[in-house]
């Protein structure tokens, strides 16, 4: 454990808060995208499985099952008493529609979760389930928060906890390729390249809402991207 | 074991 990964982390954990609390709150979920967080539940159920197996430490359990339960509970929350305020139309994708309005959406089925699934059954760290689940969950979360860019790509503005909840994310996701810099240089054993390409493709993705986020924060105007 | 090692994040 160093700074970068407990600074990510605990970067995290607060944007599941920051989420949380905007949606009570405002008792809305107007401007969050139910399918990045169902992917998101996707991504925690695969990938935390060894919780039934295999222990690191403490700190780790907890994390785990704290991200499990707050993605289920926003889930649920949207699912539930804030779906009046659940902008649909705005998180549609392309190919949407042959279901409309039922799940498991088409679009993010066919553009996001087969694709991840296909390349964890060609690149992973070993063919069996868990190790399988375990990659898909890693190249899931690399584009899990795609709808959600794309909700706010068509709304062009966001609400400002919306848009803390999005930094929060892509700035854990920024410590952590710092942190794995500082493990390869000062851990002998240490090389997972199938995380770090993933990790930083995920990254990427939050390149563009980071540069217009923190024009709007220098400004002090309103956060708006471009045509 | 190293397997162990390279998932010890989150």
């Amino acid at each position: 454990m160093n700074i970068f990964r407990l600074s990510g982390d605990m970067l995290h954990l607060i944007s599941f808060l920051v989420l949380m609390y905007r949606m009570r709150g405002q008792r809305s979920c107007r401007g969050v995208s139910l399918k990045s967080q169902i992917l998101f539940l996707i991504v925690f159920c695969c990938r935390y499985l060894d919780l039934f197996f295999s222990f690191v430490s403490l700190y780790n359990t907890m994390m785990k099952i704290f991200f499990i339960s707050a993605t289920a509970t926003i889930v649920y929350w949207m699912l539930t008493k804030y779906r009046s305020s659940y902008d649909m139309d705005n998180d549609k994708l392309h190919g949407d529609g042959s279901f409309m309005g039922h799940l498991p959406p088409h679009g993010v089925l066919g553009y996001i979760i087969v694709p991840c699934f296909l390349l964890a059954l060609i690149w992973n760290e070993g063919f069996e389930a868990f190790e399988i689940l375990w990659a898909f969950s890693i190249y899931l979360e690399a584009v899990a928060i795609l709808p959600q860019l794309f909700m706010l790509q068509k709304t062009k503005e966001g609400e400002a906890f919306t848009l803390l909840y999005i930094f929060c994310v892509g700035a854990y996701r920024g410590l952590y390729i710092i942190n794995w810099i500082y493990r390869y240089f000062t851990e002998k054993h240490y090389w997972q390249p199938l995380v770090w390409v993933s990790g930083v493709v995920q990254t990427l993705l939050y390149a563009d809402f980071f540069y217009y986020y923190w024009i709007a924060l220098r400004d002090g105007a309103k956060f708006q991207l471009p045509g | 074991d190293e397997d162990d090692k390279a998932k010890d994040e989150l």
